[in-house]
């Protein structure tokens, strides 16, 4: 193929409108990558107010965006996530590419009204999403 | 898709609305029919009696203490604990009028009805919380003597005779000059009544204060009036060791174990090669 790699060679190295910056802001921080997002609400929107005290809003939030490929380095994935992508995107396009989920979660105080008109003040595992993962 | 997605919110309303009690998840299941039931909230607030929204207030102050504004726990208070249920007494019944010259609290008889703590649930520490209707400041400190009775709990009704007493306690304590709260340790008592999952709790607790005379020998005596006791609520400091329940604890165990790892791993690569091949020749020796 050397007649293609000196016509490749030819080719201009970018357009004329090609915007260095530009470039190196999508390639360094793409705009829909996997990350977490915030989502306040109260615990009447959840039809939990009638037992819940307090906290008065609640932030689960929650992960979403693309899965670049190269994962390893940014979310900690396994290797796997990598195999996957390749999977989805040479081999077969029904296995899913992989998702953006959380990771790692906090937990959360809650100042409850039990049944019997007793009040009770418990710490919750996994209520808030802090951290986000390709998988 | 709008359509669909209208659907979706319709379908998803009518989801949530016949999801039960999402608590219920993480509670135990009682069998009592829910329907005609007052939303508890309301039950606390306005059920008319003094203690309930002082309880309310204490508790908030202690959910202040204990998690920030956003209900994240904070790492000050004592990683034992993760659930404080604070009970006020179903029935309180006063014997006799106290004596007011001596700083005596009248006994009062008390019945806490434990349902709502289940088997997950570890009692660490319990105490009665007192709080005085006004404002009050003694002359000086003062040192109390709480005398506990734990009375048969299956009480048919409030005759005044004297059920039979199981066991009965004193606890001393002390209260400053200003004080709103204050709270008797009562974790003996009832220690072994949550551990053998007591329906209810029937007490009764009176105390006498004396004037601390080493702290303030020239403050002037005087009587203060403890009637503006409040009857008492009953606090239960638990463990809960459900696996919905945070145990920071465990948390931390993680991490020092984590660094302790750190650190052998670290003390390993460091030794030199002569330790190594005695530790090793120790393992092997071990294995022998």
């Amino acid at each position: 193929g050397q007649d293609t790699v000196s016509l490749e060679l030819n080719k201009p190295l970018a357009p004329a409108s090609f915007n260095l910056s530009e470039y190196l802001k999508h390639f360094l921080f793409p705009q829909h990558e996997c990350e977490l997002h915030d989502f306040r609400l109260s615990f009447s929107q959840l039809k939990w107010d009638n037992w819940i005290v307090a906290p008065h809003r609640y932030n689960p939030r929650y992960c979403k965006g693309d899965c670049p490929r190269a994962v390893g380095h940014r979310y900690g994935s396994p290797v796997h996530t990598m195999v996957q992508n390749i999977i989805h995107e040479k081999l077969n396009s029904s296995v899913p590419r992989p998702s953006c989920v959380p990771a790692k979660y906090s937990p959360l105080s809650v100042l409850t009204i039990e049944p019997d008109g007793s009040i009770a003040y418990k710490e919750y595992e996994d209520m808030i999403a802090t951290k986000c993962t390709c998988r | 898709s709008q359509v669909s997605r209208g659907e979706a919110r319709a379908a998803a309303e009518a989801e949530s609305e016949s999801v039960a009690e999402p608590w219920s998840l993480l509670r135990p299941p009682d069998g009592r029919d829910r329907s005609g039931f007052l939303s508890p909230l309301f039950k606390v607030l306005y059920d008319g009696q003094g203690g309930t929204p002082r309880a309310l207030r204490y508790m908030k102050r202690l959910y202040k203490a204990y998690a920030t504004k956003e209900g994240i726990p904070k790492s000050n208070r004592s990683p034992l604990y993760n659930t404080v249920r604070l009970f006020t007494s179903c029935a309180q019944h006063t014997q006799a009028p106290g004596d007011q010259a001596t700083g005596s609290v009248p006994p009062v008889d008390l019945l806490f009805n434990l349902d709502r703590v289940p088997a997950v649930e570890h009692l660490l520490k319990s105490g009665l919380l007192y709080s005085f209707s006004n404002s009050i400041s003694f002359p000086s400190a003062v040192k109390c003597l709480c005398h506990l009775v734990i009375k048969e709990p299956e009480f048919s009704s409030w005759t005044p005779q004297r059920a039979p007493s199981l066991l009965t306690f004193n606890s001393q304590f002390e209260l400053k000059k200003k004080y709103k709260w204050f709270e008797v340790d009562v974790t003996t008592a009832l220690r072994p009544l949550v551990a053998s999952h007591k329906r209810s709790v029937h007490m009764s607790v009176n105390f006498t204060c004396v004037r601390n005379q080493q702290q303030d020998p020239v403050a002037q005596d005087g009587p203060w009036n403890m009637t503006l006791l409040v009857p008492p609520s009953l606090l239960l400091y638990l463990n809960d060791t459900s696996a919905q329940a945070h145990h920071r604890w465990d948390s931390l165990h993680y991490k020092r174990r984590s660094s302790q790892r750190a650190d052998q791993k670290g003390g390993l690569s460091a030794c030199p090669m002569g330790e190594e091949s005695t530790e090793g020749g120790r393992s092997s020796r071990h294995r022998r």
